[in-house]
């Protein structure tokens, strides 16, 4: 079950290790800038999971309303090999109706461009049907070990986005930044 | 099966987006540096397979004859929302029995360590025996892929390291040494 191992290598490769360590690098922002992320219950690593799994590198291509706003200090680990890999998170600021910023630390969860790319490559065999059902698996199994995890505890949010089928043509054009605002004011 | 979708995983999200531009960050390290990858067929990403799927961070660790270089010049790609994220590969010197050091890209291929950290949790649900069925199914997965794959072809090299079922114990203490200098002279 490919979702299956998509959610443990997102923990084990990445969550276990950065979410500890996402206070203490929001801490360090805060020197040098002002507070920008004003909620402490919000300094948390929001997580964009699209039922659809199709994901866009930059934020702002699904919704004009998320701005990229700066990238928080790096954290760097040697991994297998590798010396010195960079890990980082970006800051953006969501506008409201009125355009009204609030910040926040959110990404994609990467392993979903996966489960995309393989439902367009012939060779991976993973149809379009399949794929919606990886992405369930993969939000099932990675809730089950978030909740059992001491590492992340308190420091994540999972923000799965009912975005249709596949195309995203028939959503509202701030239909992220709303989500988003929903799940900050939820933490607030 | 989980391996199928680490392989995937491992091909589209990262050997896909930065085998292409290997050969210019080798480049673009030489000008400032003596041409220390002096094999052009050598010019490539030597990935470590080990059976066991037990990868420490450090190469060092595994063989203190695999001694850390510096590393090639950063690759960096906005992903998934993450702006500016930073990929980079390692060059080591790899030293034979006479002292003689031999230069190379190379890292352990890091989607095994979830194969690993997943035998070790008994929430995972892969036992032992599981696990070395999937670092073979990995292997298998992988080498189809990226034979048909035109943006990695002649860019990657695979080095499957027969250590044993467990503990490297009872290997030879310069057995990664040596299997990666012979994969360097097949090269050349
Ligand atoms: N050697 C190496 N150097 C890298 O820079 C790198 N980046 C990815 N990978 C491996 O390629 C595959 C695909 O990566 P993807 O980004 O889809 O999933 C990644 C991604 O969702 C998340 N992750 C890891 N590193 C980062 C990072 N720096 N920023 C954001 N997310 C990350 O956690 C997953 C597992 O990571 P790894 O377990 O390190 O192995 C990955 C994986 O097997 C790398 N391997």
């Amino acid at each position: 079950n490919v979702a299956h191992g998509l959610a443990w290598s997102f923990y084990t490769g990445y969550l276990k290790l950065v979410l500890p360590k996402l206070g203490d690098s929001i801490e360090q922002y805060h020197v040098k800038n002002v507070s920008i992320l004003r909620h402490r219950d919000s300094w948390r690593l929001h997580i964009l999971v699209p039922l659809s799994a199709f994901i866009p590198d930059k934020l702002e291509d699904a919704d004009q309303r998320v701005q990229f706003h700066d990238n928080l200090p790096e954290i760097v680990i040697d991994r297998a090999g590798v010396r010195k890999r960079v890990y980082k998170h970006s800051v953006y600021a969501v506008l409201d109706h009125q355009g009204q910023p609030q910040h926040c630390v959110v990404e994609y969860a990467t392993p979903l461009q996966t489960l995309y790319q393989m439902s367009q490559d012939s060779d991976a065999g993973l149809s379009m049907e399949d794929r919606r059902q990886q992405v369930l698996l993969f939000i099932h199994t990675l809730q089950a070990i978030l909740e059992n995890s001491v590492e992340c505890r308190n420091r994540y949010q999972l923000i799965v986005l009912d975005d249709g089928c596949d195309q995203e043509a028939e959503l509202d054009p701030y239909f992220l930044s709303k989500e988003i605002l929903k799940k900050l004011q939820q933490e607030e």
